[in-house]
């Protein structure tokens, strides 16, 4: 509802994922975007060879959480020597589902008329926020109780100077939402939920003590293995 | 508004949490 929420989640600055040298003159930069309910693969082709680039195509190896484009490259043109072209590539998240090492990591091919070339990036988690996360009180304390204690994980997040009014704005604009707030002994704590594109809850309780720039995060989910995934994903979102 | 119990139960989980 906020202004947060219109502008959509924290956009990475885009890095290169294919540097020329390693595919013949191709370079391929970019960053993952998540906008009211969308998320996007935001490409960066430059043509560093001495010809011009024709007839390409991407394709994605089975992943974690089954990102898959939606629609094929559109290079309008062919791609001549020293020209850049910015691309939007739309991506599902219902394609196949194959556990990868590490739980972000895509493996990416990309052909153009010379050959074929692969890289792969790490993505991280919160694109794959869904706007419909938050999770009814009632049905957050039920679970909270029922998910067992070996399936908790505690990180400090440090050097993040704000408030819980703040954290938790900064929070909701990547759709992590706050269900509860409450105060104890001067320490803000927020009960917050988010849930993953494949249907996976993640439960959060943030300490917040003001004056103190180290936050507390303890995660509960009955998937474990997504929980430092995203810690990096808060530590990402609150410090930019 | 009900009072349905739950900011209740949410004092609780937290003052738990704070002093276990």
């Amino acid at each position: 509802s906020g202004v947060g929420s219109l502008s959509g989640s924290y956009v990475a600055p885009k890095a290169v994922w294919l540097p020329a040298m390693k595919a013949k003159g191709l370079e391929i930069s970019g960053t993952f975007t998540r906008q009211v309910g969308s998320i996007t693969m935001d490409l960066q082709l430059t043509n560093k060879a001495l010809q011009a680039m024709t007839d390409f195509a991407i394709q994605f190896n089975r992943n974690s959480f089954g990102l898959a484009p939606a629609a094929p490259l559109q290079v309008h043109a062919p791609l001549s020597p020293n020209q850049t072209v910015e691309i939007s590539l739309p991506l599902s998240s219902v394609g196949s589902v194959m556990k990868m090492e590490p739980l972000n990591n895509l493996q990416v091919a990309v052909k153009n008329n010379i050959d074929v070339f692969y890289f792969s990036t790490l993505y991280s988690l919160h694109i794959l926020f869904v706007e419909d996360g938050k999770m009814d009180r009632q049905m957050f304390l039920a679970t909270w109780k029922d998910i067992p204690n070996e399936n908790e994980a505690q990180f400090q997040i440090r050097d993040c100077p704000l408030n819980s009014e703040a954290v938790s704005t900064k929070l909701q604009s990547s759709n992590i939402f706050t269900v509860a707030r409450r105060t104890v002994e001067g320490q803000d704590m927020l009960y917050q939920s988010l849930k993953l594109t494949n249907g996976i809850w993640v439960l959060a309780e943030l300490r917040v003590q003001p004056g103190n720039p180290s936050l507390t995060l303890s995660l509960k989910c009955r998937a474990p293995e997504v929980s430092q995934h995203v810690h990096q994903a808060y530590e990402t979102i609150l410090k930019n | 508004e009900l009072d349905d119990g739950l900011d209740e139960a949410f004092s609780r989980l937290a003052q738990s949490r704070t002093n276990p």
